[in-house]
């Protein structure tokens, strides 16, 4: 599989529809403190499955939806779409016999999250292990977040131990 | 699951060895589990040593040497993995100018290698001068992030001060 | 004692409060004790609100934020006991240029008010361009560290390319 | 009081007597990853009587004498000296009689360290008090080591209000 683009509407500050274009090679993502660059980090997570609220610096999974400005009120859901080209056919086998894979996850303010692959309602588990097949997912080496680098060097021998078997 | 542990610690370590050496342009680094003869309940310490300088644990070495070291150590295992994607929040923050060089040349070669795309976050002007294509985050709503497409020529260096 | 924990507190938010402001160009911010009755027991928590943004936890900020909202907190501490000597080790290596410009200015007016001389280690241009003067450690030698005074106009640039 | 000038002699990897003028307003010291910059920062709160090796990054105080490299053999002795003016008579009592204060800490290898002030020998405890007298001291908001922010902002709140009560 290869990632071609991501999409969020009404996540974190992303309140508007935004279209980001992964291509090939180095893409660089810059901006002022504040501005939205780890949102974007945290939507990819997100979409992959990331379960824990405290991973995504919030308390609550609800904490990712648009929480409204002094202009604009609160949303009530948060969605982000991955958009996979798989014509290597190297997905898990139900999600195999298409070209394009859209994987989307939506959460609805008290109600939850509910995943989408091509349209067709899966479990999280799915989702999950789509990714996970493809060594990347939420907590895989290939997703390096703010602060990560440093936990690293404060962590205990036996932390980064753990570290190495999760990525085994 | 031992065993698996150990074949998987051979492999990271062997990548490991050549990345540091690599980010290094030089000196010399490996891992060692130690604190218990059950590799299950091993702790995992780094020893390193940077080019012209004496071996020591990852602890006693300079911020930006503690930094590429785990770059070093994060690459190793992701080269066990190879993933289609890989994204970087600001790893590179407390590098020197010739660190984020070979930083930057590492992850071209391992986009290369293993056909990755790269998501890289950062606000060193290295860094954006040597991707392939700049996105802007701006928030001149606040509170409200937009997205938008930076010329890497002029525009990158610009970005920052503007949208500040 | 725990009188002598309250009254620090308090002088100390009222520093916080008002250097958040200058350091934000805004918003506001304010220190808690929080998690029991008894002051000698508490947790201290911080509540920030960047300009244009909702007030929250220290945790849910920005990597920049954070750091500027922890910049507060230091030079408030800093402020209530102002010594005759300050030293920063790469304490804006997480922040953007306009933030880097405001923590500099900071730094000016507490160096005037305090008679405070301030050593400033930093990998940021900026910073770098606001100092009144600039050594350079060098290691030409490997392993051994010499210090050399930095013509702030040119050189003080080209250190950091020349010395890697 | 007012801080003139460091001087650092064997302690790290400054081996060649090193001389910092510290001059009015802001200074700033800079260059690449690894040449020496945070022991700089290390020897001033050694000289001031940080007691504790692992705040020096080191597992035993020895390790603060050059250890030698691949051309030179290791030291058996660090030395570093502030200098201090004293013309407006802050210090505290027994140091209060001249403009000038030079205060030395050495490192002997296997036998510990000496403090002198103005060439004359004195207790840690002296050095420590003098330096918390004028606010300042290895565990004051005013030193702050690198990775020290990052420190305060993963910090417990219960951790947060000791650094405070500390600093009162
Ligand atoms: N649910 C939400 N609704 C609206 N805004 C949110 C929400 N959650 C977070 N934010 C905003 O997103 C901002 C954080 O953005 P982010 O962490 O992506 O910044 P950044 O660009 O990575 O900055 P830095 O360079 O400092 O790391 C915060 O200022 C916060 O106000
Ligand atoms: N006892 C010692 N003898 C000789 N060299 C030492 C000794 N202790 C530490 N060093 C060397 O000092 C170097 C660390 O320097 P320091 O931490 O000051 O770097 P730095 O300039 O702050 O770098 P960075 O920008 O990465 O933070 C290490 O490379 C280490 O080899
Ligand atoms: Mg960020
Ligand atoms: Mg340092």
């Amino acid at each position: 599989v290869q990632f071609n683009r991501l999409r969020l509407t009404g996540f974190k500050s992303f309140v508007e529809h935004t279209e980001l274009e992964i291509g090939k090679g180095l893409t660089g993502i810059i901006g002022p403190n504040g501005c939205g660059k780890s949102n974007i980090v945290e939507a990819i997570r997100w979409a992959m499955g990331e379960n824990s609220p405290k991973r995504m610096r919030s308390s609550d999974m609800d904490d990712v939806i648009f929480a409204g400005t002094e202009r604009r009120p609160a949303r009530n859901t948060a969605e982000v779409t991955l958009l996979l080209d798989n014509s290597d056919r190297t997905a898990p086998a139900e999600l195999n016999d298409s070209d394009e894979l859209e994987i989307s996850r939506k959460i609805e303010r008290d109600v939850g999250s509910t995943y989408k692959v091509n349209g067709k309602n899966v479990r999280m588990r799915d989702v999950q292990l789509l990714f996970a097949d493809s060594s990347v997912g939420a907590h895989s080496p290939a997703l390096v977040s703010q602060g990560r680098v440093s936990d690293m060097i404060n962590a205990k021998p036996t932390q980064r131990r753990m570290v190495l078997e999760e990525a085994a | 699951a031992r065993d698996r542990l150990l074949s998987a610690f051979d492999t990271v370590n062997a990548h490991f060895q050549s990345l540091f050496t690599r980010l290094f342009n030089g000196g010399a680094a490996y891992l060692k589990l130690i604190e218990a003869d059950d590799p299950l309940q091993s702790g995992l310490e780094i020893y390193a040593q940077p080019p012209g300088k004496k071996t020591s644990v990852l602890s006693l070495l300079s911020g930006g040497e503690q930094t590429l070291t785990s770059i070093a150590l994060i690459f190793a295992m992701f080269l066990t993995n190879p993933a289609p994607i890989c994204v970087l929040d600001e790893v590179d923050a407390p590098l020197d100018e010739s660190n984020v060089d070979r930083y930057c040349m590492l992850l071209e070669k391992i986009s290369e290698e293993c056909d990755t795309r790269f998501l890289v976050i950062t606000h060193h002007r290295m860094t954006m001068a040597r991707m392939d294509r700049l996105y802007g985050v701006t928030m001149s709503e606040k509170g409200v992030s937009q997205l938008v497409s930076v010329d890497l020529k002029q525009h990158a260096l610009d970005l920052e001060d503007q949208a500040a």
